[in-house]
């Protein structure tokens, strides 16, 4: 009955609302109030100053850190646990990276284009010695693009939620499984964005190839830094930042 | 193949 299935639905609502704020890693109140927290001149040049190597370390252990509360979110997202194993991994696997970029809009300011990284806010200049100017530069655009929807909390969990859940993924067992919750998924945001009359956002979403294609260029650019520094990635990346990305 | 994911995956919520 259509009472029941709107109650079904506002569960599932609850649910991946639950499930983001306990795996969003940071709090956007604390992200807001150190938004103007910017490294100093020093500090950025003795970013710039470090090997390619550390950097690109660096960068990997942060993202792989959010990745783990990606992962987290996804165990506690109602139905995620039901898949099977092998189209749990699929997902994660082509999902969670996108999600991090996704929840990155969060730690952007978009005022002065710097992101939070390492406990303070840092401009695209920072990454310098990582010599993949086009990609951070592309990460910046599309963080500033999402600033500009002006996404609530409950908007990111569940368009991220959208972002992990997709049917289209290649490799899929029970694609039919994976497209019913991603349905009801569907169904939750829709009911949220009318409810709180934002339901024009559904039509200024970043499109998922553009997702699809910053994740693609980071897995180029990791190529091109092993050829460069063969061995590093082996000796010192974390393990489940390889088996994502290597 | 997915060593760690699969580790991750069963282990529970942490």
């Amino acid at each position: 009955s259509p009472t029941s299935a709107g109650v079904e639905i506002e569960h599932l609502t609850q649910n991946v609302l639950k499930s983001y704020r306990e795996t969003c890693q940071l709090r956007a109140e604390d992200l807001q109030l150190r938004r103007w927290d910017t490294f100093s001149r020093e500090e950025v040049c003795a970013y710039q100053r470090k090997p390619m190597e550390e950097m690109w370390q660096r960068c990997a252990g942060r993202i792989t850190e959010a990745i783990q509360y990606v992962v987290e979110f996804a165990k506690r997202l109602r139905g995620f646990m039901d898949l099977c194993q092998n189209d749990q991994i699929v997902l994660l696997k082509a999902g969670a990276m996108e999600v991090v970029l996704v929840r990155m809009c969060r730690a952007f300011n978009a005022d002065n284009r710097t992101v939070f990284f390492e406990g303070k806010y840092a401009g695209a200049e920072l990454f310098r010695s990582l010599g993949c100017h086009e990609l951070i530069s592309s990460i910046f655009d599309f963080a500033q693009s999402l600033c500009a929807l002006h996404f609530s909390e409950s908007e990111v969990a569940l368009f991220s939620a959208l972002v992990l859940v997709n049917a289209n993924r290649p490799w899929l067992q029970d694609q039919a499984k994976v497209a019913r919750l991603q349905g009801h998924l569907d169904v939750a945001f829709r009911v949220l964005l009318r409810r709180t009359r934002r339901e024009g956002l559904l039509a200024r979403l970043p499109p998922p190839g553009r997702l699809r294609a910053l994740c693609s260029q980071h897995v180029e650019q990791l190529q091109a830094f092993r050829r460069l520094h063969p061995g590093v990635l082996h000796a010192a990346f974390p393990p489940l930042y390889r088996e994502l990305f290597a | 193949k997915h060593r760690i994911l699969h580790k991750l995956l069963q282990n529970g919520n942490s």
